[in-house]
């Protein structure tokens, strides 16, 4: 029980550490036991640093590096325990553009394992996509879905 | 397993009988403030039976079905469907599909389908169990969640590694 | 006391109701009291419809609409009482390109009488600025600050 | 009034004598995810008399001084300057400018600088009592709290309105 959750905490730290040095471009990421001594009650603190910064409270990141660490989290767990299908909405909102690269490189390439829908508004995104879809409310108030053709999409 | 489609009535603001099929790969929806797209991933989770309208970003259940335009009166009911497809070739092909359905009526009565025949939520919680189809806390991220995983308190860091161990 | 209170909310709420318009293109928005029958105690409701749309909940908007409608209230407010400087970090990041438009138009308006300071990273609003600096890190943990011409500025 | 310019050195990614010249209209600071535009919000909030590390993105104010890098030693304190013009035509030219300076030291003493004479925060929170400085709720909004001005609770909605009344 314990060692079965100890098991799996190592795995995804792993996992965490690999792919945050990969969406950072360095840097480094833990999983931290609070409680080392009761691992069945201990919650879990999560340690990252970005490339040539020092450690510091994850609260002092940025909106977007906050953003990125969760997505390299989300991934890590992913890669443990994958599941059928993942829905994200605008979980790329706040990423700048080369941030927005690297992100797009991981989706497309857990995208082989695992189903995504995403929400968006990066144009980055939407070319990444296999099938895209177009929401509109031409009548005030009324959704309509439109498939939309990536070749020929607007703007 | 992966989702082959979603079929949605009378949820939120989606009154038509609207399908949208998805990719075994990326599915990506955008579209302009306020048209339906964070509706259509309210939609998923209730159909995998959310129980909190909270979360649904609604006070109570009632708020989830179409509720009229200047234009257009508001609907009775809300019906969702997730189609997926078991990807199983060992399986014959009229076995292939598994289609789970919820409704809800204004009065509040609540119904749930497993390929068209009447069931309990339980019965579609356990289906998926072994399939990781569900409310994995890091399988559905809503709009402006996604940093919410890192803020979140130590002791909620534990259920979701609970959830993946 | 009870009497400004009152005529405060009255003169913010005219003015939600205008601005809301004229950033949704229509629709209502409304402050109502919680308690009418105990001013000096009762709390301040928003209630917001975009046009078409039936009145409802507020917290049923979507991200979008919710930022825009705080904007509007914002507005509302700086415009019974301005304040000398008003900072904002990144209120427009959730807003679609129709929307931004017509936020930015709004924002030029009252920079007439409120100084802004905005950090953003939507490309419009780099447009509108008086002055433009650009935050870099070059050397990895430090911050650096760079004028910006706004005429030559990189994509 | 206006705030002409700001002044930061050792807070947060600041380590370097930094100045920032504002535009009597609109100001706009853009750059890549992480690289200081936010501290410089929090520089001005500070500078203003905020005491919650916690509102700054701290967990105890001793994070806000530069805490060195791979290549760089830690500093030992901060200093953050808001230069305000009174944009008064009645006043003397040297009496123009307004200088009110927040210096903080790793030791935990702090200092409030009124054009360069020490003083008390109060000094400076009741120099500012009619313009409006300071920290009304609606003068400031950090990143990522734009929607929580609709979200906040009847209660908190409140206190806006009678900040403004
Ligand atoms: N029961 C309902 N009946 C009709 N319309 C509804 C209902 N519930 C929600 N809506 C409408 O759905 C809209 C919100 O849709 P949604 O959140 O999906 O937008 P979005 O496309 O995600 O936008 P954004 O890009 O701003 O996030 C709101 O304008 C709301 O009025
Ligand atoms: N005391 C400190 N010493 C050194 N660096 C610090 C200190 N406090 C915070 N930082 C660094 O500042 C960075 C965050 O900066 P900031 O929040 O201003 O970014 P940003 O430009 O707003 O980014 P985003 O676009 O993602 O919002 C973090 O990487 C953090 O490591
Ligand atoms: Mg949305
Ligand atoms: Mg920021």
């Amino acid at each position: 029980m314990e060692k079965k959750f100890l098991q799996a905490l190592q795995a995804i730290e792993k996992n965490f550490l690999e792919i945050f040095a990969q969406l950072f471009g360095g840097g480094q990421a833990f999983l931290k036991l609070t409680d080392p001594d009761n691992v069945l009650e201990s919650g879990i603190e999560i340690i990252a640093q970005p490339p040539g910064k020092k450690l510091q409270n994850i609260s002092l990141l940025s909106g977007g590096e906050k953003a990125l660490t969760a997505i390299a989290l989300l991934f890590a767990v992913l890669q443990y325990k994958p599941v059928p299908f993942c829905v994200l909405d605008e979980i790329d909102s706040s990423l700048d553009d080369s941030n927005l690269s690297r992100y797009i490189r991981f989706l497309k390439r857990y995208a082989a394992g695992t189903q995504f829908i995403v929400i968006t508004h990066r144009r980055k995104t939407m070319e990444e996509a296999d099938v895209l879809y177009g929401i509109t409310m031409e009548e005030q108030g009324i959704s309509k879905v439109v498939s939309l053709n990536l070749n020929q999409k607007a703007g | 397993m992966y989702l082959k489609s979603l079929d949605i009535t009378g949820f939120k603001s989606f009154p038509e009988k609207t399908q949208l099929k998805f990719s075994s790969g990326i599915t990506a929806a955008v579209g302009p403030n306020g048209c339906g797209k964070s509706n259509l991933v309210d939609a998923i989770r209730w159909a995998l039976g959310e129980q909190s309208a909270k979360l649904l970003r609604g006070s109570k259940m009632d708020d989830l079905i179409f509720n009229g335009t200047a234009r257009r009166k508001a609907l009775n009911f809300a019906e969702v469907s997730l189609t997926f497809d078991r990807a199983d070739k060992y399986l014959p092909l009229d076995y292939q599909e598994i289609v789970i359905t919820r409704r809800m009526y204004r009065s509040g009565e609540g119904e749930y389908y497993l390929n068209k025949t009447p069931c309990r939520l339980r019965d579609i919680t356990e289906l998926f169990l072994d399939t990781g189809i569900g409310k994995e806390t890091y399988s559905l991220i809503g709009q402006g969640r996604v940093e919410q995983l890192i803020n979140a308190r130590p002791e909620e860091h534990r259920e979701l590694f609970e959830e993946a161990a």
